[in-house]
Parts: C-alpha cells; sequence; structure tokens
C-alpha cells in the first residue's frame, strides 16, 4: 500500500510541475 | 482554503494577493506564482499541501485566461518590470514618510508589502544586488517601526 501511495503522490506531483510548466509556456 | 501550516512562509504572499484581486491583478497573479513555486519546493508530498496547491494551480490558470490580453501576464519580461515598478513605488513611498518622520501603519505596511514584492521578483530570475538591499531594508524597517510603535517608543 505504501507503494502505491508514494507512486501516486509522486505522479500527482508530476503533473503540478507540467501544470505549471504549461502556465509559464516552458513546455 | 486554510493555508497548511507548512506554508507560512508564504501565507502572508497569498494575502498580498488576495489584496490586489481587484486592485493590481497582475500583482495578485504573481505573488500567487511566488507562492506555487515555493510551496512546491517546501512541501508537494503530505495529501493537505497538495491539496492546497493543486486549488492554487487551478486559480493560477484561471487567471491566467481571465487576463490573456495582459502583456504583463503574456510577457514576463513585462511582468517583471511590472511587479519591480510596483514594489520600488510602495517603497519610495514608505521611505519618503520614514523621512518625513511620518510614521503611521500605511507605511509600515508598504515597507513590508514591498519587501513581499522584492521577494516575488525571484520568480523572473536571480534577484538584483540593489532589490536584495531594499528588500532587506524594508523588511528590517517594517519591524524596527511597528516595534517602536508598539512600544510607544519614537522611530529614529
Amino acid at each position: 500500500t505504501g507503494s502505491v501511495g508514494t507512486s501516486v503522490a509522486s505522479a500527482e506531483q508530476d503533473e503540478l510541475s507540467q501544470r505549471l510548466a504549461r502556465l509559464r509556456d516552458q513546455v | 482554503m486554510a493555508v497548511p501550516a507548512q506554508f507560512k512562509a508564504i501565507q502572508h504572499h497569498l494575502r498580498t494577493a488576495q489584496e490586489h484581486e481587484k486592485r493590481d491583478p497582475v500583482v495578485a497573479y504573481y505573488c500567487r506564482l511566488y507562492a506555487m513555486q515555493t510551496g512546491m519546493k517546501v512541501d508537494s508530498k503530505s495529501p493537505e499541501c497538495r491539496k492546497f496547491l493543486v486549488k492554487l494551480m487551478d486559480q493560477l490558470e484561471t487567471m491566467k485566461k481571465e487576463l490573456s490580453d495582459n502583456d504583463s501576464i503574456n510577457q514576463e519580461v513585462v511582468g517583471n518590470a511590472h511587479i519591480e515598478n510596483y514594489a520600488l513605488k510602495m517603497f519610495l513611498y514608505a521611505d519618503n514618510e520614514d523621512r518625513a518622520q511620518r510614521f503611521h501603519k500605511n507605511m509600515i505596511k508598504s515597507f513590508y508589502t514591498s519587501s513581499l514584492l522584492f521577494d516575488v521578483l525571484s520568480v523572473f530570475g536571480e534577484l538584483s544586488e540593489e532589490n536584495i538591499q531594499h528588500r532587506k531594508y524594508a523588511r528590517w524597517k517594517a519591524t524596527y517601526i511597528h516595534t517602536c510603535l508598539k512600544n510607544g517608543d519614537t522611530p529614529q
């Protein structure tokens, strides 16, 4: 369960980073 | 949303954004962008922080759409000039009041808000030495004058 939770968290963190890059037109 | 305790360092930037929502949406946008970037470095893993950051990102994306015709949002070099001019305007107002020995809540708030906006300038890249000095001086002056007035002393 722990590893699933961690991978969900890092996937969501990646998603946030991608959204931030898109917001700043850095993609 | 309530600001998670882990994000204490950006709560005043977020409050400044709220205060400028109508007055100057460009200032509000970049204060939130600074808070977003800083918050992601502090904690983007704990559920409450992640939830807060997702909401903040939603808000930023909505603002970007609403301000889509504003060059200060479309071109960050223009945004940089906008925030720097605004920060310096607040700093100079407070500095003039200070030199005229007119000490009051507004000038303290102007010093403090200008120091927050010098923080926000870091989203555009490294601060100039001059702005680093402005930020330090503004934060020190706001704290010093606030303490003097609270203790009934006259700031020197």
